[in-house]
């Protein structure tokens, strides 16, 4: 299913983000 | 990590993309946090339409929820 791959490859862009998020909230570089 | 602070973190993380506090994040919404995250403007679009299930062009609290739910039960797995 090409749509499970996509959302794979996107499950790293995703953690990144949410990983930026909490480093911003908690003010770690 | 408790239910009640997922929830609260949701909120607080959907507020920091929602400055205006419209109830829902666009595209723009997402770009500007270019500013402010070490993100590329096209990993913000990709992370835009993995949230925007619906592909409607706006995140809801709902949609960014469950994306956020995903991400939580991948760092439990890894």
């Amino acid at each position: 299913d090409p749509n499970m791959k996509a959302g794979a490859a996107n499950e790293g862009v995703l953690a990144n983000f949410f990983n930026s998020l909490l480093s911003k909230k908690t003010g770690a570089p | 990590m408790g239910q009640n602070s997922i929830l609260e973190k949701t909120h607080e993380f959907f507020q920091m993309c929602d400055i205006e506090n419209k109830g829902f994040i666009s595209r723009r919404d997402m770009q500007r946090l270019n500013d402010g995250l070490p993100l590329s403007a096209e990993e913000l679009e990709n992370v835009f339409d993995t949230l925007d299930s619906d592909g409607n062009g706006f995140l809801t609290l709902d949609e960014f929820s469950s994306g956020f739910s995903e991400f939580l039960c991948g760092q439990k797995i890894s």
